[in-house]
């Protein structure tokens, strides 16, 4: 409990520290693979020329994420957590000062493939987004309901794959609804393309309403 | 660290009494929605006829997968664990009392949907069986290495999905060598089942090398 008491302390410093400095702080969270990173990757090449972006990413091992969003040429740093499953707010203040960006913005912090720990370790995030690939089942919010409850956003994704699998959007996004009556949905495909627009006009409405 | 030597001291004890009633144990892990209980569900249809069977399901929340279970007629006993984002052995232990499973057979555990934790909290299986969907990107076994470096066999699932993915068999295989150079790999879809019987195969014969 010692550990969620200090943690939280950090993510208010870090709340504070991102409203002095004008960003707009969104934490990706997800399965394993459900595309957080490919997610990003378009996101950065629509949006770097509107507005200043810098990454946070989270894994266990290894910096292949990072090296994606490298390719962007957006501002990147990874943090390893080893045996650890969840990305915390000291580490996340540590890359935030390395990162140096310009005032004003976006920063993305895409955590550890994990849809359980992330959802009770703040990093002082305005947006939790929480993505489902519809590969995994339609009853995942109700299966792992802490991490949707903690949610502002769902995204459905991969729905260029729903010719071939068994998944019900309006059942999944009822099974949100009753873990988080106020979350927003949107469905889109990384791959094909579909609907990224509305995610973008999600993004750029927070944007704005900062500043 | 306190944590980990009082469940691997419960995990011995679960280990002897396994042995003592002669059951195969496996520990099935994965990322959510990789197709744990799809691919639990269709082997009990095949095998419960061969060997006496039991299942120990864990989640965050609900009896969803359980209920899966009960209706293949199998016994199962479902452990819900809340905050916690994996099984540990003295609850596998009271579940597994609670089955009273006959002599021989197999008891196969479901853990909760999880790449990191489950690899650091031994159960008392013999046998842990790490499945990755194709949907979910060939680099998992880098991002994640601890999971597989506990794993006898590596089961790549939703081999259906291949056309529309990117995803490289040989490449994923190639990666989880690099982990564990010893991981058997199987590949099938519990879709189509596709190579099922492969993996019927490899679960007989950790049953008939037990008798
Ligand atoms: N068909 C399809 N595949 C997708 C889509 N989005 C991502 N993928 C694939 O899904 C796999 C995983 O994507 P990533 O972006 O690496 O997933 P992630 O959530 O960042 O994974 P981790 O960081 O390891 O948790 C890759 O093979 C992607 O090509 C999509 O919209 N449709
Ligand atoms: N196309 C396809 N879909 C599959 C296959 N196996 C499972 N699925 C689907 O994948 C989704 C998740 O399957 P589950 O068996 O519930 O996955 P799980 O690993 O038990 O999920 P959790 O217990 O929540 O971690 C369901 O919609 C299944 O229908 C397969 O071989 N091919
Ligand atoms: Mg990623
Ligand atoms: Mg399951
Ligand atoms: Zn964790
Ligand atoms: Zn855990």
């Amino acid at each position: 409990q010692d550990i969620l008491k200090r943690n939280n302390h950090i993510a208010e410093h870090n709340r504070q520290l991102f409203r002095h400095h004008q960003h707009t702080v969104i934490n990706l969270v997800s399965s394993p693979g459900s595309g957080k990173t490919t997610l990003l990757v378009e996101t950065l090449k629509q949006l770097q020329t509107e507005y200043p972006i810098g990454v946070i990413e989270g894994d266990q091992q290894t910096s292949l994420d990072a090296d994606r969003i490298k390719e962007t040429g957006v501002p990147v740093v990874q943090i390893n957590t080893g045996k650890g499953c969840h990305l915390e707010a000291d580490r996340v203040q540590l890359a935030y000062e390395q990162l140096a960006l310009p005032d004003s913005g976006l920063l993305f912090i895409e955590n550890v493939g994990n849809l359980v720990c992330p959802a009770h370790f703040d990093l002082g995030e305005q947006h939790r987004v929480v993505i489902i690939s519809v590969t995994e089942g339609d009853t995942k919010p109700l299966k792992y309901p802490d991490i949707f409850h903690q949610a502002d956003l769902l995204i459905l994704n991969k729905i260029d794959l729903l010719p071939y699998v068994d998944f019900d959007v309006a059942q999944c996004i009822d099974n949100a609804r009753r873990i988080q009556p106020n979350i927003d949905c949107l469905q889109l495909s990384c791959r094909s393309g579909d609907n990224l627009q509305r995610w973008y006009q999600w993004l750029t409405s927070k944007v704005t309403s900062l500043e």
